[in-house]
């Protein structure tokens, strides 16, 4: 049996929502440990991999390892109902047909309760092992956001360029052209605010501005975001949770 | 032009 109770309802918001558009319908694999998720979107450029920690839930108790075959878009509509500072507790059996939705409000003798149908998917399961990267950028998720949406306007594309100096974003469109050079900096006072760049070697890599834009729906789930690039692979994007994180891996665009 | 790969080309299935 699952029992999963979280302190405030806002995480599984903003996982959901950091995912929604992304991929429709994903496995929630519940072990011990935590609550996974693998995921690929339907183009396959873009895989989503979800750690959501024991210790991010306030109790946490999961005797058997349980799937949840989840509909994304209908899970969304039930946990939008609840209240972000609501207790939420999702509770599934071992061989479960559906998975319940408890939000409590903590000052009102509120409780409601939904039942969410469950799937059986047969998804597909990518092998990732260890990835060597030549660059990795930590930076404010924020500011990556604003300069995902400001370079999105004019391309489809969105390159990264890093050096030792600094990172370059920039986008190539058919009106005109723009980029956002950002060097590294610390800043003891706000030490999310700081700018992380580490360079084994230059970086000049390319693309598509739409599923960055996917990505940058994260945003509220850290301040901070990192990005880490290795010539000719898939670039990682991680949002860190308090236990745990959300990862996503994106195919680069080559010149043919 | 640029052509957008797919992770399958870097990802093996399980």
């Amino acid at each position: 049996m699952l029992e999963g109770k979280f302190e405030e309802s806002s995480l599984m918001k903003k996982v959901v929502d950091a995912i929604k558009d992304s991929v429709k319908l994903c496995n929630f694999n519940c072990t011990e440990h935590g609550v996974t998720v693998q995921a690929v979107d339907d183009s396959r450029v873009l895989l989503i991999s979800l750690l959501i920690g024991e210790a991010s839930f306030e109790e946490y108790r999961c005797d058997r390892n349980i799937t949840l075959g989840i509909d994304l878009e209908s899970f969304n509509k039930i946990i939008k109902n609840g209240n972000s500072s609501d207790f939420l507790t999702l509770i599934a059996e071992d061989s479960p047909d559906n998975v319940l939705i408890i939000f409590e409000d903590k000052k009102k003798d509120r409780v409601s309760e939904y039942s969410l149908k469950l799937m059986d998917l047969d998804s597909d399961f990518l092998q990732i092992d260890d990835m060597e990267f030549d660059a990795t950028i930590t930076m404010p998720s924020s500011e990556f956001a604003k300069i995902t949406r400001d370079l999105k306007t004019l391309s489809e594309s969105l390159q990264i360029i890093v050096t030792k100096e600094n990172v370059k974003f920039s986008s190539d469109g058919d009106f005109g052209t723009g980029n956002v050079v950002l060097k590294g900096f610390v800043d003891m006072d706000k030490p999310d605010e700081s700018i992380k760049i580490d360079m084994a070697r230059p970086i000049n890599l390319t693309f598509g501005a739409k599923y960055i834009a996917d990505i940058v729906k994260g945003t509220s789930l850290s301040e901070s975001v990192t990005i880490k690039l290795a010539d000719k692979s898939p670039a990682l994007f991680e949002y860190k949770l308090p236990s745990g994180f959300l990862r996503f891996y994106l195919a680069p665009k080559f010149d043919e | 032009k640029l052509k957008q790969s797919s992770l399958l080309s870097f990802f093996k299935k399980k």
